[in-house]
């Protein structure tokens, strides 16, 4: 899964 | 990803693709604000400027790149075409939509995950897309009848952020530390914005009359 930094959600 | 997310997406791009249906077929764009759809296309620019430097996944990149392309093309086509900027309800149009930047730049600046550019830029996107509507449904309220595509298009653009809400749910009780709050709170004040536009056109779906908007 991505840590927190990467927003990852559209 | 999870079903609630994705059919928030393909919500989302189904509400895009209704527009251009409606802008393209008709090579009109009255009823529509250009003032919304400049705010959503600095909304996607302002949220992903991470297009380049993070990959997150081709499904990921794909449709940033559909939202920005498409943002912009929906600006330019009622800024430039010809027939289509003829149709623009420009005297209608009239919300001071530049406030809600400044205002949403502004609680980014003071509201944000951390203090660097591209996550105030992302709190600035988050904020702005939950206000951007409003200048279209002042312009719905102002022209009284809605055609269909318009009502489908701002039916669609409600219904993903709700589906978001939903993800955001299923992500809270699944992962053990996810927390989005700037995004949560944010999308629920967006989607309550529609709501009683979903209430009129619940109601005139019942009736199968024509959606009507109280001025």
């Amino acid at each position: 899964r991505y840590d927190y930094d990467g927003h990852d959600e559209l | 990803m999870n079903i609630f997310r994705l059919a928030g997406d393909m919500t989302h791009l189904l509400s895009i693709l209704v527009l251009l249906l409606k802008i393209y077929a008709t090579k009109s764009c009255s009823g529509i604000s250009r003032k919304t759809q400049e705010l959503y296309a600095i909304v996607f620019v302002a949220r992903y400027l991470d297009l380049f430097t993070d990959f997150i996944s081709v499904y990921n990149t794909f449709m940033k790149v559909v939202f920005i392309a498409s943002s912009l093309a929906i600006v330019w086509c009622m800024r430039f075409h010809p027939m289509v900027r003829r149709s623009y309800d420009r005297e209608l149009d009239t919300f001071r939509h530049y406030f809600l930047v400044g205002a949403s730049f502004a609680l980014a600046l003071i509201l944000h995950e951390k203090f660097t550019v591209q996550e105030i830029f992302w709190a600035f996107s988050i904020y702005l897309e939950a206000v951007a509507i409003l200048p279209q449904l002042v312009l719905l309220q102002r022209s009284g009848n809605v055609d269909n595509l318009t009502g489908q298009y701002i039916f669609f653009l409600g219904a993903y952020r709700a589906f978001y809400i939903l993800n955001w749910i299923y992500r809270y009780l699944t992962e053990p530390h996810f927390t989005r709050w700037i995004a949560c709170v944010s999308g629920v004040v967006q989607t309550a914005l529609y709501a009683d536009f979903f209430y009129y056109y619940f109601i005139s779906w019942k009736n199968n009359s024509k959606l009507k908007l109280p001025a």
